[in-house]
């Protein structure tokens, strides 16, 4: 019976560390949770299918900024299930806590996961007019069983009172470092992280360049918005939502070649020992570039002397090369002359030097990146990165060797909230 | 298309015969300022687990009037913990030292001007839509704010063009 379910939901040891039964804590130990509408606790007021729905974007939403992943589970029982939700009116759900009618209370939340929503209230799904928002009680409420309490800031999501939702309310900057402050940041490695750079005309018909930055993770990436030191809101997206035609699994590698006077013009990705181009006008890859290329097309037909696979390629701008890495090795390959240049492969000890002892990379690096808003290239392997020394740095410290690594880094201190979501709610 | 079977629609027009009972008076405010907290902090955890005898899940919605009826007839089937905070509420007076912290606690929370009064704006924010999760609990130190373990301030960016 319903009312058992809440005393099946008392604390099971393993189930989910209660560290004290108060907000402020991390409330759960295990990364992937699971949640479930409760079928005794369908609304009466939107689709059985909207509310799951709304749901799962609510957890989306907390997933994208946390390195928790949310899956929804509709066969475990009852008490495997980390988070309950359901809807009530009154007396509800066998909970102590009855609710006070249209108005007023909408909803509450308890430490051990339950969630309950006030179905006297006029639940709407976002953007749909009046009514109070669904998607932005949930995502208050899933805060709570979190650990968050009530924070008392313009512009939180976890403002006790409900503000009515401006349209396509997101977390802000606190929001994200008060849960961040529970569970920690995101961190993970990266298949190829690069800014695509594109030539656009503005209303007034000037030429401007224009950059995005991506990262890519297996079968999925990011954009980076710089400026907001965050990704973009619903990122992480499934490759071929954005880049149509490369492999779906993920690729190797991306760099994108380019020179103001050679015009010189292409951006490349590398899988295993075969590579595309990317035709930015159609936003998809070439199957025969202007050249007449056939795409997939062998790396060493295009790029004689790199060995395939790769792990990773940065276009240097200053001396129009591309550097390719591989192992512990690194390959200089001049564009102009289209082959590799002099002396290479050289080890990346001796072209990229450690300017700290030890603090090194060594090999199999897993990105190169050249990276317009730094203005420096940076080299990631794991959930590290080394800044190359640049010439404004050697400016103002002569001493220091050539592309030397600087001490690394935590890729989660420079490029914020790059978190996974499950597999299951890259669709949501 | 929402699903009716009622011409009128009447199915699923939602009833609106469960008007949450708003905050008018100094009495309702003070249960509202002991329910959220501002009164006694409430051990939110408690609550979930707290029995209410019977089977609350079978009986039909207890208008705040039935209840009270109940507490009216004294039915011993009402727990201790819901008469007691109740009690506890009526024992505050409207101009009770007590009363009037509260209500400064509320008013500053809610970014209300400080009055330590009742007034209208301090009513408006008392009937706002809100979450039911208590605004003070027992063991959370509101005065760390988890915002002030942060720097809210975004790093600066070395952006150049």
């Amino acid at each position: 019976k319903p009312h058992n379910h809440l005393t099946s939901s008392a604390p099971k040891i393993g189930r989910r560390e209660v560290r004290g039964q108060e907000w402020g804590h991390m409330a759960f130990s295990k990364t992937v949770l699971k949640w479930r509408l409760i079928g005794e606790g369908y609304s009466s007021q939107l689709t059985i299918e909207d509310q799951r729905q709304i749901f799962g974007v609510a957890f989306r939403m907390w997933s994208e900024v946390t390195p928790l992943e949310f899956v929804e589970d509709t066969r475990s029982p009852l008490e495997d299930v980390d988070i309950r939700l359901g809807f009530g009116t009154g007396r509800h759900l066998g909970c102590n806590q009855k609710f006070d009618g249209t108005g007023r209370e909408f909803a509450h939340a308890w430490f051990l996961g339950d969630i309950h929503f006030d179905d006297d209230e006029h639940f709407t799904a976002p953007n749909t007019g009046s009514g109070i928002s669904l998607l932005k009680v949930a995502v208050h409420e899933i805060g709570h069983v979190l650990g968050l309490p009530h924070i008392y800031r313009t512009g939180s999501i976890m403002q006790p009172s409900y503000l009515p939702q401006e349209s396509g309310f997101e977390m802000d900057w606190t929001d994200r470092k008060a849960i961040q402050h529970l569970y920690g940041g995101c961190s993970g490695r990266f298949n190829t992280v690069f800014d695509w750079i594109r030539k656009e005309r503005t209303q007034h018909g000037e030429a401007v360049v224009r950059f995005n930055t991506y990262f890519m993770r297996d079968g999925w990436y990011w954009l980076y918005e710089n400026r907001n030191n965050r990704t973009r809101y619903g990122d992480p997206v499934a490759l071929q939502v954005g880049w149509h035609g490369i492999p779906t699994d993920g690729v190797d590698a991306c760099v994108h070649v380019w020179n103001r006077k050679a015009d010189t013009d292409a951006v490349y990705f590398f899988k295993g020992t075969q590579y595309w181009r990317y035709d930015n006008d159609n936003d998809r890859v070439f199957t025969v570039d202007p050249e007449g290329h056939h795409y997939p097309r062998p790396i060493s037909e295009g790029f004689p002397g790199i060995p395939s696979p790769i792990d990773t390629v940065f276009y240097d701008r200053r001396d129009s090369h591309m550097y390719f890495f591989r192992g512990t090795n690194v390959y200089a390959f001049s564009v102009a002359a289209n082959r590799l240049s002099r002396g290479f492969p050289r080890k990346i000890t001796a072209v990229f030097p450690a300017l700290t002892s030890g603090d090194h990379p060594g090999g199999n690096i897993d990105a190169a990146y050249f990276s317009y808003t730094h203005n420096a290239v940076f080299l990631f392997k794991d959930t590290r990165f080394w800044r190359v020394v640049g010439g404004r740095d050697r400016q103002r410290r002569p001493f220091q060797p050539r592309n030397g690594l600087m001490p690394h880094r935590e890729v989660e201190e420079q490029w914020f909230d790059i978190c996974n979501v499950h597999p299951s709610a890259l669709k949501v | 298309e929402k699903l009716f079977h009622s011409r009128d629609r009447s199915d699923v027009k939602i009833s609106y015969s469960h008007q949450a009972e708003l905050v008018t008076d100094k009495n309702s405010a003070e249960i509202f300022l002991s329910r959220y907290g501002f009164v006694h902090p409430v051990n939110w955890g408690e609550v979930q687990f707290k029995e209410t005898p019977g089977d609350p899940y079978n009986e039909d919605f207890a208008g705040e009037e039935d209840l009270l009826s109940w507490i009216q007839e004294g039915d011993s089937s009402v727990s201790r913990a819901e008469t007691d905070s109740d009690a506890k509420v009526v024992s505050m007076t409207t101009e009770s030292p007590a009363f009037i912290s509260a209500l400064r606690e509320f008013q500053e929370m809610s970014g209300l001007p400080v009055t330590g009064l009742f007034d209208d704006a301090t009513k408006a924010a008392m009937n706002t839509p809100r979450c039911g999760v208590p605004d003070k609990e027992t063991g959370m130190d509101t005065a760390d704010d988890p915002q002030d373990n942060v720097s809210s301030s975004a790093p600066e960016m070395d952006a150049t063009d």
